[in-house]
């Protein structure tokens, strides 16, 4: 995934079952954002693997005052690639629950 | 403790906390 100055991590550790999954983002390069962020500090959340999309909750963190509007779409893609990842890994250790 | 929780409207929570030195990428 492409390097977008964002990190999100697992907050937990995910056995493939739960439908939703705690998950912690912070800025590592902040040059990379269009906005100026304030200095968050890593902002954990639950996401909700079925239910929801990457773009509600960068939306929902711009709205919380996190980053700027600007910075909604490096936000949403950088949930998406970890979201995508987790997916991807859930679909072959665990084949048969998914 | 330095946490912080932000509940947004449509529900959801954030906790806000330090990023670990050792996660911080070299400026």
């Amino acid at each position: 995934a492409e390097d977008t100055g964002v990190r999100v991590e697992l907050a937990e550790e995910d056995d493939g079952r739960k439908s939703s999954i705690a998950l912690r983002l912070w800025v590592e390069d902040a040059k990379k954002l269009k906005g100026k962020s304030k200095d968050n500090g890593a902002i954990e959340f639950t996401f909700e693997l079925e239910k929801e999309t990457p773009d509600d909750v960068a939306q929902e963190m711009v709205d919380a005052g996190f980053f700027h509007e600007s910075d909604v779409k490096i936000i949403a893609k950088s949930i998406r690639d970890r979201v995508a990842l987790i997916q991807w890994r859930r679909e072959r250790i665990w084949p048969m629950l998914h | 403790n330095s946490f912080t929780e932000v509940v947004h409207s449509a529900g959801r929570r954030f906790i806000v906390s330090p990023v670990p030195e050792s996660r911080l990428r070299e400026q």
